[in-house]
């Protein structure tokens, strides 16, 4: 891996003073390589790369680290300040119920998602609710009712075929119900797809989420930086959870998505089941991209 | 002054199609290697012109068959029951009698997904029920008359992660019981999404260590994704491009053409 590369290029003598302009040179090519090998976006690893090299020409290596050592080092802090400092806990609602919709391209495990993150409000005492208005993709909203049942979570599925008219049943149904937290799930598109976003928007203006959540798929390459703007921009993206961080792929797309959005990732997905949501952390984040 | 090789304006040009290729998730090793095989040519025919001929001599496969049944199988969301659906509408278009075997037993509600996209293009369908074994259903499938009688069957599998071994397994025992019922007339088809990075070069290194995967195709084409993995993975591995997904409907699947693949690629 990359601590492997550094470690040959830049020797093995422990406290050896400052790093050179040379060995900085050196280093940033491997970690340039490294970060593009990872997915992370081409612009993001330029501008990174350019971020590290004044840190790392600055630096004074420690006398208990080898060069390769103290530069992986700040490489690995870097990332993990980069990827973090946010808090993961999903926004709290001003009064009455919470109303969270997850949003996405195709595929990315929104549907999945949604059920998990109801499982885990109601482990912490909340009353969720799941909703799909999704109309599009055969069978959307029985794989909904079926995996929140499995899951021991409440699915309304209000009658119609205009997902604005569901959502306009959902909350009213939701502001009658005792349940306090309203998770709408949305067909996938495209964010290049003018007509499908602008009815996303006019879903969110109609609900007034709490937040809404790109669910992103953690394989995605260079496109993830487009993605994400193409949701950010239009005020359809309040965080990120990355999904389906069980497979190998390094996802340097977290790195693209928060350098590019602000925007910070609360949840990843790590398997088909239910329980298989965790916390985003942003330490093993930078771990699994470094590779 | 690029023609000829030298210069400042010609580092720049190669600079700037480093990084066309690059956004586009060529992928670094892949890139340098199509820039080093069209620096050949560059001086004769131009930098954009030699990567583009790099680029269709990479893609241009050599298909030498097409399989009675062909099996779907890739990394979970990645287009599989969709493009089944799409396929049996575009080989029912040429008037061929097509079977569908829904051998996803563990995903909620697949069997009624595909169920749903048979309905739509009036396509014979066998589903097998959740949570029954998928190699049986194949099994099952492949035995039955509309199958014998189908000029092709295609099976729809659930999404797996390369990684994870016991649903590798699972796959592996469902192409070997296919190939026990039909002979030689198996093709293992990897559904890729046309968003993923350089993590498709591991799903097709792992799932060939499993099955051996006869085609490509790659889905969502029609986002803003370039797609540019396939050039990576057509570097690496010989597996030919089949079919590509451009869209949600039953029209959106298109033969994977070489020369409108680069077109759309490059600048
Ligand atoms: N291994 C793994 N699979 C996941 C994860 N999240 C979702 N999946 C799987 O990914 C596939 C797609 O998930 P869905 O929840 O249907 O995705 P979606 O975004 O709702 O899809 P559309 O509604 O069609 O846009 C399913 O097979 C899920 O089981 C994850 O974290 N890990
Ligand atoms: N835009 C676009 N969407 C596609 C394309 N192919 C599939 N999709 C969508 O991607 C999502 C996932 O497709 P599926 O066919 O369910 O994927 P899958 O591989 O069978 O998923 P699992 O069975 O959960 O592993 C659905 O919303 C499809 O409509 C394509 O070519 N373009
Ligand atoms: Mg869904
Ligand atoms: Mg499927």
């Amino acid at each position: 891996g990359l601590s492997q590369r550094l470690q040959e290029i830049l020797g093995k003598l422990r406290g050896r003073g400052r790093l050179s302009q040379a060995d900085v040179q050196a280093a940033m090519r491997e970690i340039k390589l490294a970060l593009l090998e990872a997915d992370v976006n081409y612009k993001v690893v330029k501008d990174f790369v350019a971020g590290l090299q004044e840190k790392c020409l600055g630096a004074e290596i420690l006398t208990s680290l080898t060069p390769g050592q103290q530069v992986i080092k700040i490489v690995r802090d870097e990332l993990t300040a980069l990827l973090g400092g946010a808090a993961s806990a999903l926004a709290e609602a001003d009064r009455g119920g919470a109303v969270y919709m997850l949003v996405g391209l195709q595929g990315a495990g929104k549907t999945t998602t949604a059920v998990k993150l109801a499982k885990r409000l109601q482990a912490k005492g909340k009353k969720p609710l799941v909703v799909s208005l999704d109309t599009h993709r055969p069978a959307a909203r029985e794989q909904l009712a079926i995996v929140a049942e499995a899951a021991g979570i409440a699915c309304h599925r209000p009658q119609g075929e205009e997902p604005l008219a569901l959502a306009r049943q959902a909350v009213d149904f939701f502001a009658q119900s005792d349940y306090d937290v309203l998770f709408l799930d949305t067909a996938g598109r495209m964010h290049l797809d003018d007509a499908l976003m602008e009815e996303l928007e006019a879903v969110k203006a109609l609900v007034k989420p709490t937040e809404i959540l790109l669910v992103l798929d953690a394989m995605t390459g260079q496109d993830a930086v487009n993605v994400a703007e193409g949701f950010s921009r239009r005020g359809l993206a309040d965080s990120i959870v990355l999904t389906k961080l069980d497979s190998d792929t390094r996802g340097g797309a977290a790195l693209s998505v928060r350098a590019v959005t602000g925007k910070p990732i609360k949840f990843v997905g790590v398997g088909e089941k239910s329980a298989q949501l965790e916390v985003f952390h942003p330490e093993r984040m930078a771990s699994q991209i470094l590779g | 002054a690029t023609v000829f090789g030298g210069g400042a304006e010609a580092a720049r040009e190669l600079e700037l199609m480093e990084e066309y290729l690059l956004l586009a998730d060529v992928g670094p090793v892949a890139t340098a290697k199509i820039l080093a095989a069209a620096a050949e040519n560059r001086r004769t025919v131009g930098l954009l012109p030699a990567v583009r001929n790099e680029l269709l001599r990479l893609l241009s496969f050599n298909v030498r068959d097409d399989k009675k049944v062909k099996i779907f199988a890739g990394v979970n969301g990645t287009g599989k029951t969709t493009t089944v659906g799409k396929l049996a509408h575009f080989f029912r278009q040429q008037g061929k009698n097509v079977f569908v075997i829904g051998a996803d037993t563990f995903r909620a509600a697949a069997d009624q997904q595909l169920e749903e996209w048979c309905r739509r293009t009036n396509t014979p369908v066998f589903a097998g029920k959740p949570g029954s074994d998928p190699a049986s259903v194949v099994f099952d499938g492949l035995h039955s008359n509309l199958a014998r009688t189908a000029d092709y069957v295609l099976c729809d599998t659930a999404g797996r992660l390369h990684v994870n071994k016991n649903l590798m397994q699972e796959l592996a025992k469902l192409v070997r019981v296919a190939g026990k019922a039909c002979p030689d007339q198996i093709d293992v088809f990897l559904t890729l999404d046309a968003g993923t990075g350089q993590n498709a070069l591991a799903q097709v290194d792992m799932f060939s260590q499993w099955v051996q995967p006869t085609g490509l195709v790659l889905t969502k084409l029609d986002g803003t994704a370039k797609g540019g993995i396939a050039v990576a993975l057509a570097q690496k591995f010989s597996i030919p491009i089949r079919y590509v997904g451009l869209g949600e409907g039953p029209d959106d699947l298109v033969p994977f053409s070489p020369e409108a693949y680069v077109d759309a690629l490059l600048p």
